[in-house]
Parts: C-alpha cells; sequence; structure tokens
C-alpha cells in the first residue's frame, strides 16, 4: 500500500482488507483544520464534523480475488458507492470491462463552480444548519480560476494490474529468494565475515555479524536488491532520472511494494515545450505491490509520469513492466486530464490500430474508450498469446 | 534518514514497523485507490490554504487517519513537491 501528498492532493492505495475509505472523513477533516482548505459543510471549524470540500474526487479499484473476505464499507462495490453518494452529491460511478471477468470501477466526482462540499452525517443533518452550503464565496472562486480548464496542469495516471503471475518469474518476490541474489552481491563481505567468525579479524575485533544479516534479510536492503534484479530500477533510469529515487520493500516471507519520486525534468529554457512547461516544478511517481503466491498472483503498477516524457513511450513503459512481472493477464487503465482539448494521447498501446499483439506476447481482448467531461479514460484488458 | 544530494528525495524509515513486518496472511493484491483534490493545481491552491497545501500537515496526523485504514507507515521519501508513504499492508 502507498500514500502519496502533493500540495493540492492526496492519494492512497491500499490492498489487502484495509478499509480505506474509513479515512475518508478524516483525510477531509485534516485538509480543513491542518492544512486551512475551505470547508462548506458546518459554519465553524471547530465543529468536530468540518470536513474540506474536495475540488474533485476519484475511486477505483479491480474487481478482488476474494471479495466476500472485505470489510467494511468495501464488502461491495454497491456499498462503496453508496459510502462515496452519502459524503458527495453528483459522483459517478461505472463499471469497466466484462462483469463475468476482470473488470474495473471507477466513481469519480466532476468539478463544478460549486465546489462539491461533503455531507455531515444524517444523524446532525436535523441539528445543524442545512449541509448544502450557501454558494462559497466569489473570493474564493477567484482563487480557483482555472477550474474548469486544468490548463496549466498536466494530469496522466497509467495503472497495469496484472493477475497469473509467471510462478517461476514470481519467485524473486520470495526472501529466500532475494537474500540469496543479495548474498550473491556482497561477496567480499563473505570472506570478511569468515576471518571474523573465528574472532581474528583484521584489527582483532569481532564483526558486528548484523551488518551482513541486515544486508540480507531486512525489508528495505532487500527492496532495493529486488527492484535492481527485476529490472523496476530501469523503468524510469537514473541515467535520464539522476534525482529520481526508489524506496523499496521485500516483506517475509514474500510480497514486495515500491515507491519513486521522479522530480519532473528540469530543461534549460531554450529546450522547453508547452508539455514540459506544464510539468516543471511537478514530481511523479511510480508505485509497485507485488502479491507473489501462486493461489493469488497479483502484480500492480501505477505512474503518472506523462508518456513520451524523455522518449518512453506510455507503450514502452508497458512493455517494460509486463515483462517484469509476465503476467497470464492484465488490465491497463490511461486516465488523461484534456486540459489541452485534444486527446494527447490517442493510441497508447497501440489498441486503436487492430494489431492483436499490441503487447509483444500478448493478444488483446478488449479496449474500451470513456470520454468524461475534462478526462479521457483508455481501458485495456489482454490475456497472454 | 538518506538523501543523496542537495535538494534531492530523502528517504526516512520507521524501523520499528519495518523490523517485523509478517505478510504470510496477504491474499488480496488489488487495491483500492483513492485520490482527492482539493484544488486544481498546486499553484492554484485556494486563499486560506496554507501556501504548502497539504504539505504542511505532519506525518504523525496521517498516520492516525492511516490507523482507520489498518496501515502503517514504513518509509517516506520526502520531496519539493510531494511526500511519498509506503505502507505496511
Amino acid at each position: 500500500s502507498s500514500m502519496f501528498v502533493f500540495p493540492h492532493k492526496l492519494i492512497l492505495k491500499t490492498c489487502g482488507t484495509t478499509t480505506l475509505l474509513l479515512g475518508l472523513r478524516r483525510l477531509l477533516r485534516i485538509a480543513a483544520v491542518d492544512a486551512g482548505f475551505p470547508f462548506h459543510n458546518v459554519p465553524e471549524l471547530k465543529d468536530e464534523n468540518a470536513m474540506a470540500s474536495p475540488y474533485r474526487v476519484f475511486y477505483s479499484r479491480k474487481n478482488f480475488l476474494f471479495p466476500d473476505k472485505q470489510r467494511g464499507p468495501h464488502r461491495s462495490w454497491n456499498d462503496e458507492v453508496k459510502f462515496l453518494d452519502n459524503l458527495f452529491d453528483g459522483g459517478s460511478a461505472y463499471l469497466v470491462g466484462k462483469m463475468n471477468g476482470d473488470h474495473w470501477y471507477l466513481y469519480i466526482t466532476t468539478p463544478d463552480t460549486e465546489i462539491t462540499p461533503p455531507r455531515t452525517p444524517n444523524s446532525e443533518k436535523e441539528s445543524s444548519s442545512p449541509t448544502r452550503p450557501a454558494k462559497i464565496p466569489t473570493g474564493l472562486m477567484s482563487s480557483f480560476p482555472q477550474i474548469h480548464t486544468g490548463e496549466d496542469y498536466q494530469d496522466e495516471t497509467l495503472e497495469i494490474l496484472m493477475t497469473d503471475l509467471d510462478v517461476e518469474n514470481a519467485k524473486q518476490f520470495y526472501l529466500s529468494h532475494a537474500s540469496a541474489v543479495a548474498r550473491e552481491k556482497i561477496p567480499a563481505l563473505d570472506e570478511t565475515v569468515d576471518v571474523f567468525n573465528n574472532g581474528t579479524g583484521p584489527d582483532g575485533l569481532q564483526a558486528p555479524m548484523t551488518d551482513i544479516e541486515q544486508l540480507t534479510t531486512e525489508g528495505h536492503a532487500l527492496g532495493t536488491v529486488v527492484s535492481d534484479a527485476c529490472g523496476l530500477s530501469e523503468v524510469y533510469p537514473s541515467s535520464k532520472y539522476p534525482d529520481a529515487r526508489i524506496d523499496a520493500y521485500l516483506f517475509s516471507p514474500c510480497g514486495f511494494s515500491a515507491n519513486a519520486v521522479i522530480p519532473a525534468p528540469v530543461h534549460a529554457d531554450a529546450e522547453v515545450n508547452d508539455d514540459v512547461k506544464k510539468t516543471a516544478g511537478v514530481a511523479h511517481y511510480f508505485t509497485v505491490h507485488v502479491t507473489p503466491e501462486p493461489n493469488c498472483s497479483f502484480a500492480s503498477f501505477e505512474t503518472n509520469v506523462p508518456g513520451g516524457q524523455n522518449g518512453r513511450e506510455t507503450s514502452e513503459i508497458v512493455e517494460h513492466v509486463v515483462g517484469i512481472f509476465k503476467p497470464g493477464r492484465f488490465i491497463i487503465t490511461l486516465f488523461e486530464a484534456k486540459g489541452t482539448g485534444e486527446f494527447r494521447n490517442p493510441d497508447p498501446f497501440g489498441l486503436r490500430k487492430n494489431r492483436t499483439e499490441a503487447i509483444a506476447g500478448y493478444k488483446r481482448v478488449d479496449r474500451i474508450v470513456h470520454q468524461f467531461e475534462d478526462y479521457d479514460l483508455v481501458f485495456g484488458f489482454f490475456e497472454r498469446e | 534518514s538518506t538523501s543523496t544530494s542537495e535538494g534531492a528525495p530523502l528517504l526516512t524509515i520507521n524501523h520499528d514497523v519495518a523490523a517485523d513486518l509478517d505478510s504470510s496472511n496477504a491474499f488480496e493484491g488489488p487495491e483500492k485507490l483513492l485520490e482527492v483534490w482539493f484544488a486544481p493545481s498546486p499553484s492554484a491552491l485556494p486563499a486560506g490554504a496554507n501556501e504548502n497545501g497539504l504539505l504542511c500537515v505532519p506525518s504523525k496526523t496521517w498516520e492516525e487517519m492511516l490507523q482507520l485504514v489498518h496501515c502503517q507507515v514504513l518509509s517516506v521519501v520526502s520531496s519539493e513537491h510531494m511526500d511519498a508513504y509506503l505502507l505496511s499492508e
């Protein structure tokens, strides 16, 4: 699971039986109380129900492998939609893909001139002033001049949701396998250990065995080993993204998670084009989560690095990531803001060209395009040939 | 905490949580993904909001929220424009 905090938005991604939506009210309250974002659902901030009014909300997920084991509002998509509809006005819920197969759910609110305020819990509805606030003060309005166009802000999110990972290949995400790889990487230290083991090291001191243990067992140390060994560190290579920073963790006995912060490339003015201008000063990320056990294997990859940046097209990123995890089937979603009015990336993975082999080794089964008010969504579903 | 160069992202590890994490019971990979925007862009924060927006919120405060979600913070990469939290689940 991961969380990304930007000045203007928060992304929270959690797996397993986590109860993500149960944190939403607290999130909205923190945004109002700690960060000073405007609230409209109660008259005063000291009211414990005060919650910031979001500019817009996205909530999405793939269908669960074991839905019956979920808790709280996550027991069904209908429950989740009800939970969100209770909190926001004007949300829209979609199911994209096969109902009797792999599919993807999406809940989205649209920005409007009245920021969609969250509602207070029903029990308070009678006692407090109307939950639907009066029109937001125009002053506030003027501080959102771009509320509709998003002109100056490019937003694109690619997600790859992979199931039925190749069993042999998935072994690299087990601690025992990674420890062996780590141990191979530190032969010199190994010898030193031998010397120290018999207590006769160069300076007669006993080396702290924990150093080696740490390097071959500690979650973050092994996470870095796995990132390098599986090829993840090369998705956005340090040669092109020198300031990128990967934070990876290998779970015990198995499982892997990684976040990467990828500062937008900064170019000399002469080279800046409109697209780059829009991303200057913006940080991008990718996040990966892997559950390698054969009976429930899954891996996800998500990034907001714009396709085509630094010469790597979306389809190349997809091929690289799919090559790492070798899934039996996978869903791709590409969500792109329409700021310029053009669908900037009309055919991110060769879907429109009817090429059955849009991604090497895989057959495209579904391609679905949704055009929302200010975002375009391309959904693709692929199966191994 | 480690950082490679001036201004580069800074990694902070929460060793208490990271040390004895066990994932034997993990079985559901597909995640729930929530994005909540409070402004159209970092340069369009509304009047009254902290100049750093959500980045001004201390980690501890987020950790309390994450308890409701049943997650803990393993580590954080902090950078000028974003903080990236790696979580336990």
